[in-house]
């Protein structure tokens, strides 16, 4: 499993946008991307998941921290028109990534990685994952203890 | 934006395990990943997100089918032991995901996706996203439909 993990990386320039109670139909997050993109806000990491809800999503997205009270302004405009519970900032965020080549299967480096942040204490608050790389959005206080527990997972510290 | 996107892939082999009520403190990824990767159960999308209470969150990530029913026995076997309220299995889901080079900014191809998608009434269930990457999970009755509709959207059924 370490040799999958070539690299990590990391973001301070983040703010977390969670919208809560959207409606989960079609066409909602259409409104909020195209509402945002028309905007010129950019987005890096989208997460929705379910809630205990049926009908019921969360969203959490990550912008850049300059288009953050722009990005929650928009968002608090759309609330009554898709009919949404609340909107969220959180500036403290930091992105931590596990970057592997042909991770077939996330198992084995997302428990290495969590293990390596939960043994440091490091809460984890959003996920997400592709072929390529594990993100998870952590408090950005922690990002060089993170960053650095990470790399001693995988023996990237090593010279 | 167009020019961006280079394909659309999908996968009908994948099962949905939702976990809700999660106590959002740090070694509960661990456990359950560690969990899932010493039973050799395949995870491939992972999304975690907040929940209206700050110290719960909602988790969604993705087997394999013939791992579905081993993966939710893990899980409610983990269920007391931390302390989360309920495990949810989906098996009528596919990943449905655009790929393009570069997307410094997820928000055009976002936009342009959930459009496709909201425009053929087809509902996203969950979101993920990476540098190349944006995938949803969908009903999967619906999964050639939202294929063609993304193919049309990005200009890639044009021969
Ligand atoms: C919540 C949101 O993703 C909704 N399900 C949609 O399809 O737009
Ligand atoms: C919910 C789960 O991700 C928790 N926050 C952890 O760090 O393990």
């Amino acid at each position: 499993e370490k040799r999958i993990v070539s690299g990590v990386a990391y973001s301070r320039d983040e703010a977390r946008i969670t919208l809560l109670g959207l409606p989960d139909h079609p066409g909602v997050s259409k409104a909020i991307f195209s509402r945002l993109a028309d905007a010129g806000v950019n987005v890096d990491m989208i997460v929705q998941s379910r809630s205990r809800n049926a009908e019921i999503a969360n969203m959490d997205f990550t912008v850049g921290r300059r288009d953050a009270a722009r990005a929650v302004e928009l968002m608090n405009a759309l609330k009554d028109e898709l009919g949404f519970e609340e909107v969220r900032l959180d500036e403290a965020v930091a992105k931590v990534s596990v970057i592997g080549i042909g991770m077939r299967s996330h198992v084995g480096v997302a428990q290495s990685m969590f293990t390596a942040l939960a043994d440091k204490g490091v809460n984890i608050q959003a996920i997400s994952t592709s072929e390529i790389k594990i993100s998870v959005l952590i408090d950005a206080a922690y990002t060089e203890l993170a960053v650095r527990a990470l790399h001693g997972a995988y023996g990237l510290d090593q010279v």
